[in-house]
């Protein structure tokens, strides 16, 4: 999966 | 999501909330410092970006949209603010953006055999943010220290962007032990901003807290 779906926080 | 990150979001978003109160009801901008919006707006356009690729929640989105727009908005009202006093905002800020440019495009989660072009420039945008938000608070806080009649509004707005920060590094821990989720970049750079408003929150102690009537 593209690496910006890991990134889930604010 | 744990309750460390939600208390930390909702404190961030009480931050925004005092500050529009401040500006709104006080209809002055007087120890607001511009710069430091600015950075706020510039952290955000670029570690958002990725709301044009990545639905996370419909929370994530929207929480990142308002912080967009409140934050435009706040830089709008500050900088077209007629009775502005903001001599002393005079923090140089090309001593926090660039070096901030520069690391991010060495210390990055950029992966070039994947992804493509545009997701790495997204990683370098994310990566810049996260430093500039790590002391994008610095004009804000020399402004405090040289302003003898700060309002105890603009005090409850930083001491909510500090909780909200302390929260977000209980939400590390947490993550990292239950979850194995680990970013250094986002930690590392989290404790340096922190530790920025041990500075403010021995201010806050002294001008606030003690002249709280009892």
């Amino acid at each position: 999966s593209a690496k910006a779906d890991s990134k889930d926080e604010l | 999501m744990n309750i460390f990150r939600f208390v930390g979001d909702m404190s961030h978003l009480a931050s925004f909330f005092l500050l529009l109160a401040k500006l709104i009801y006080t209809k002055s901008s007087t120890g607001v410092s511009l710069k430091t919006q600015a950075l706020y707006l510039t952290v955000f356009v670029c570690r958002y970006l990725d709301l044009l690729v990545a639905f996370v929640s419909w929370y994530n989105e929207l929480m990142k949209i308002f912080f967009i727009a409140a934050s435009a908005y706040i830089v709008y009202v500050v900088a077209t603010s007629t009775r502005n006093s903001n001599a002393s905002d005079t923090y140089r800020v090309e001593f926090l953006v660039i070096p901030a440019l520069v690391l991010a495009c060495f210390v990055n989660e950029t992966h070039w055999s994947k992804g493509g072009w545009s997701l790495n420039v997204m990683e370098i945008l994310w990566a810049f943010s996260i430093y500039l938000e790590a002391v994008a608070v610095l004009p804000q806080l020399k402004m405090l220290h040289q302003l003898e009649d700060t309002t105890n509004i603009t005090m409850h707005y930083m001491a909510s962007l500090g909780i909200y920060r302390a929260f977000y590094l209980l939400n590390w821990v947490y993550r990292l032990y239950y979850e194995g989720y680990w970013h250094p970049i986002a930690v590392v750079a989290g404790i340096v901003q922190t530790l920025l408003y041990a500075d403010f929150f021995i201010l806050y102690y002294q001008s606030v807290l003690l002249r709280l009537p009892s």
